[in-house]
């Protein structure tokens, strides 16, 4: 959707 | 051997629309699932714990593949009052998964093929969230459903003691408010995705009440306590918040 943001870039393991 | 056998099987039903296939890791202290959902906007979360089940056995480490389109198939048709087994042995390729009806005493039995999934580890770090607002869950599922009739999203407001979702679109607008009784550290403003929230409240089952913790910069977090365990649903914010 526009405007939403990514889960991955807050939870993915780095 | 694992064995365990559980009795809210609509915890499946809740997040089928979320996920279709995810690891559930099986080990002595109980069964845990982490996966992102099909769009990649929202992670979900479930701990149950082996004190939650009757009974339950594991003794060695398990990840089942499952799909979560098939199992909901199998639950729904078994309905509300089914008790769900799961059942594996040393082969990790097939479990067995069996259905028992209460009422009936009818026992249904299949063998499933374990799927391998290529699930990608996430962390989910420690959070201090700005308002943690507790509420009736049923009451949460209504909100979410009669706005989402006629509208996308909905903004969270929260003050000291109420929480209001409110909600505009072509049509107009609409608002719902609640009393709560919970900490914030202030006040609170928030969008979040009206379809989401209502796919969320499917758990309604689980528990009386839902707890909304909220941050304008981290993932939103709805959370379901279930006996032994939770089911934990987390939204990303919207960019430019």
């Amino acid at each position: 959707a526009p405007g939403q943001g990514d889960i991955g870039s807050y939870f993915f393991k780095k | 051997l694992f064995h365990a056998r559980f009795e809210q099987a609509g915890l499946v039903d809740a997040i089928k629309d979320l996920i279709q296939d995810s690891d559930f890791h099986c080990r002595d202290s109980g069964i845990a699932l982490r996966n992102m959902d099909n769009s990649q906007v929202a992670v979900v979360v479930i701990l149950l714990e082996a004190g939650g089940f009757l009974p339950y056995h594991c003794d060695r480490r398990l990840n089942l593949g499952i799909s979560l389109t098939s199992l909901t198939k199998i639950v729904h048709y078994a309905g509300d009052e089914a008790t769900l087994a799961l059942k594996a042995n040393d082969n990790p390729d097939t479990f067995n998964l069996v259905l028992e009806c209460l009422q009936t005493g009818c026992i249904i039995k299949y063998d499933i093929k374990s799927r391998d999934i290529d699930q990608e580890h996430l962390e989910i770090p420690k959070t201090d969230y700005a308002a943690t607002i507790t509420i009736p869950s049923a009451e949460f599922q209504r909100i979410c459903r009669n706005l989402s009739q006629l509208l996308e999203s909905v903004a969270n407001e929260a003050s000291e003691e109420r929480i209001k979702f409110s909600s505009s679109g072509d049509i107009g607008s609409g608002s719902a408010t609640l009393r709560h009784n919970s900490d914030l550290t202030g006040p609170i403003a928030l969008t979040i995705s009206l379809k989401y929230l209502v796919n969320f409240s499917k758990a309604t089952a689980l528990s009386y009440s839902v707890t909304l913790s909220l941050s304008s910069e981290v993932p939103q977090l709805v959370e379901y306590k279930v006996e032994s365990g939770f089911a934990r649903f987390y939204f990303a914010p919207q960019i430019g918040e």
